[in-house]
């Protein structure tokens, strides 16, 4: 079972949209997905249709203690594809969390149970892929993102505010990586909103491949309205515009994450 | 001396950049002016070309208490506009203040001090206006920036998930403004990145005139790629691309800002 942690600090460069469309493509290649909304806005459970705050529970119970992730996950209307949503309340978490002993695992021992209950109840793993949408900030929910994941995507919208702050992204990671979670990896970075007629685009692109050798994907997420009109439908870019720039750029993505996978 | 913080908890909106191009326009005009950088990323502090943590202090000193605002304040590049820098400790801060008595209103206080004392010593208020620049959340950081004002412009990016946070939002300034700072009072909604050629941006402004009648400033931030260049040249629009669309939309912001001055 692979754990993504899509991440950066920096708001609005395509985190929650690159969860609810990579989740949806690997979901359509038939690999068994979970995504895990850690934002208070709930921006991923509504990308996805799914009212927040319903009756069974959501990330803000389970950072809690008060319910174990199996009773959060709901179905998606894609096949293949569970979300665990978000609260509003999740807001206060990380103030609750501040003074909990181990407060940075709270998410990964969530997983970690989840995982074991299911190879012992079923004699395999619950998902294949668990995706976690992370808000633009470095504080507890990131942190429980980060530490619950194995591997971190980096969206990276390709401007000046986004670019710098990727030395400390990257910095908070090694951190973590040494701290808490050795196997943490940084997967790859994803340009998103690409619009390779800007200049702006082309140079931040060239200048993150310089810095980041070898850890940037070949694929890209081109700018496209259709990415940013599906929310509104509570649907992936498959639902609403299958033959769009969108959908094709999120596939082949899917594919290239799935090309890594060791052979099995 | 007016207080205006800029805020939205979605991330990428154009919070920064309203905060560093309308108070460069504001201070073309003549006023004296003072931009605060609430953000740990100092975005605002990197877009007027100032190296964060600086030798003088910071928002971060401030909020700890160990230095006054004057302490920090430093000059820019441009005439009549200063600024408060962040600091990287700042994304502690928030933890930091968690315990403290009024946490929420320690930068309302430094900022109260400050202008007393410029008052009692020259007889005059320190500046015309202070722009509050506040990170994607609704933090401590936020909610200070927030308490310490009396006015909200509230950026807003004309595409669904932005659309969303509105009513959180709304909800969080009226809360505020009933327990701790009365005077708060939401002065606009400003569209930002504006596509007049995209229907999702067209019909999002639509909404947001229907939901908040008499709340959405003439006055809109058209999309314009200067806008996202200047802030690696490390100054406003109006010194790296004047004649842009970008500069002409932000000094028609300024216009409007000075037109709701009482007469003085
Ligand atoms: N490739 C794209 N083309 C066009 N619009 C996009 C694209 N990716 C995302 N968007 C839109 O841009 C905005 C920002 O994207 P998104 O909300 O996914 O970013 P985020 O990093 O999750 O933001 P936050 O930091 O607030 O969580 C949204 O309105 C989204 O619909
Ligand atoms: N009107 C505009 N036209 C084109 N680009 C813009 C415009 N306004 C902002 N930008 C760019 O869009 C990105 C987001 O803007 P900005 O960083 O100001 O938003 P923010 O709300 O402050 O983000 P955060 O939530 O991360 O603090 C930046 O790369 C910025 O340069
Ligand atoms: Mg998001
Ligand atoms: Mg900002």
């Amino acid at each position: 079972m692979r754990r993504i942690a899509v991440m950066n600090q920096k708001g609005g460069v395509g985190k929650t949209t690159t969860v609810a469309n990579l989740g949806a493509a690997l979901a359509r290649l038939g690999r068994r997905v979970v995504v895990i909304d850690m934002d208070p806005q709930a921006n991923l459970t509504l990308h996805l249709g799914v009212e927040p705050g319903g009756a069974s529970g959501s990330t803000y119970t389970v950072l809690t203690g008060d319910a174990p992730l199996t009773g959060t996950l709901v179905a998606t209307d894609h096949e293949n594809l569970r979300l665990a949503p978000s609260h509003l309340d999740l807001a206060g978490a990380e103030l609750e969390l501040a003074s909990t002993i181990g407060r940075e695992t709270v998410l990964a021992d969530a997983i970690d149970v989840w995982e074991r209950s299911s190879i012992e109840a079923e004699g395999s793993e619950p998902a294949d892929y668990v995706l976690i949408d992370c808000p633009p900030s470095l504080g507890l929910l990131s942190v429980n993102g980060l530490v619950a994941a194995r591997e971190v995507i980096v969206a990276l919208q390709t401007e000046f505010f986004a670019l710098q702050g990727m030395t400390k992204l990257v910095e908070v990671v090694d951190l973590l990586k040494r701290r808490i979670q050795p196997e943490l990896e940084l997967t790859g970075i994803l340009p998103c909103l690409y619009d390779s007629r800007l200049k702006l685009a082309r140079e931040v692109l060239a200048e993150v491949r310089k810095y980041f050798p070898g850890r940037v994907f070949e694929s890209k997420i081109r700018l496209n309205v259709k990415l940013a009109e599906a929310p509104s439908y509570g649907c992936s870019i498959f639902e609403y515009a299958a033959g769009s720039k969108g959908a094709l750029d999120y596939m082949q993505l899917a594919r290239e994450l799935i090309g890594q996978e060791p052979e099995s």
